[in-house]
């Protein structure tokens, strides 16, 4: 499964995931991919891609969950996405995986529970017109 | 005020004992080259949809990821692909499921976004959609890679379903199993020998 999250100038959030799903599926089967609010959703808080197993995703709603928590319970970026990723994908979901995060302030969250995720970010510094001045972070394991 | 993208090309047991460094460094590459061409998306006042769904379309190019060409297999061998898209100012979204024949699913889901009033489509009909708003049409076969069939073949043999990472670890262990005859040649645990 592959995932884009961003923020533009405007302060837009978007959000985009795709997939080939899990290796020998049932034909027919779908995953969180497509279901918006599991695998994939963005608002003007928060946009979040997933990647996993599906069924995990779907059963927690979890792409949204991360949303739910920041509005109603008042929790930061990196406390809503390590909640569903590190406790309530695993403990309700029985599933593993990541999610790649970021909110209306610009604050990034990676979490993963697996032993790794191909990840990375790029920040525009918009005050210079060399892009070379542009930060671009990409990482694999844990602990990067 | 940051402009910001953020990408992932998929989670599992991805360890260092299980990545050779040669593929490392293709990943590395590949994410960098991805961040680079989608946040000059950012820099000359693109929006974020365009640009997470030039990334994700970038990402389905690269048969490293299990999405578009480097898809994983079906228990059938056939590639079933999925993909979601959506607009956080106007909570606009489009998906398609179930698709075969779509070179790239994630253009498929933003003309559902921008050209219906329903948000997911899925197999033939999603199919039929793409090619009446002139989203590029393969063969099915396009979708075909080596590794990711052996990697059914593994995982058909084991009779599991398995995450797109994990498969390399399934075929790494294979290898660790290896055996080698009187000769010093290796012996494929497969192999039906004498």
């Amino acid at each position: 499964t592959v995932g884009a999250v961003a923020i533009d100038k405007y302060g837009n959030l978007a959000a985009a995931t795709s997939t080939g799903g899990m290796t020998n599926k049932m034909v027919g089967r779908v995953g969180d991919t497509p279901i918006i609010g599991a695998g994939v959703y963005a608002n003007k808080m928060v946009a979040v891609s997933s990647t996993g197993t599906g069924e995990a995703f779907i059963r927690t709603l979890a792409a949204y969950d991360i949303s739910a928590l920041m509005e109603y319970g008042g929790l930061t970026l990196e406390e809503a996405s390590k909640k569903v990723v590190m406790e309530k994908l695993i403990e309700q979901g029985k599933g593993d995986g990541g999610v790649i995060t970021v909110d209306a302030n610009g604050n990034i969250a990676m979490p993963f529970n697996s032993e790794g995720m191909y990840r990375g970010y790029a920040i525009v510094n918009n005050n210079e017109e060399n892009e070379n001045n542009d930060t671009i972070v990409v990482a694999i394991y844990k602990n990067e | 005020c940051k402009y910001i993208i953020v990408i992932h090309g998929g989670a599992g047991v991805i360890s260092k004992s299980n990545i050779s460094e040669e593929r490392e460094k293709q990943f590395l590459k590949s994410l960098n080259g991805i961040l680079s061409a989608s946040k000059k998306i950012l820099r000359n006042g693109g929006t974020a949809l365009d640009a997470v769904q030039e990334a994700v379309r970038l990402l389905e190019e690269d048969e490293l990821y299990n999405a578009g060409k480097g898809s994983v297999f079906t228990s059938k061998g056939t590639n079933e692909m999925d993909a979601g898209i959506m607009d956080g100012s106007t909570l606009k979204c489009g998906a398609v499921a179930g698709v075969s024949t779509i070179r790239n699913p994630i253009v498929a889901a933003r003309a559902v976004m921008d050209h219906t009033n329903h948000i997911l489509l899925m197999g033939k009909g999603a199919e039929e959609f793409a090619q009446s708003k002139s989203i590029e049409i393969v063969e099915p076969s396009f979708f075909f890679t080596q590794n990711r069939y052996d990697q059914l073949l593994k995982a058909k043999d084991t009779n599991r379903v398995i995450l797109d990472h994990d498969g390399e670890k399934l075929v790494k262990e294979e290898e660790k199993t290896l055996t080698v005859n009187i000769s010093g040649d290796p012996i494929h645990p497969d192999s039906k020998m004498g």
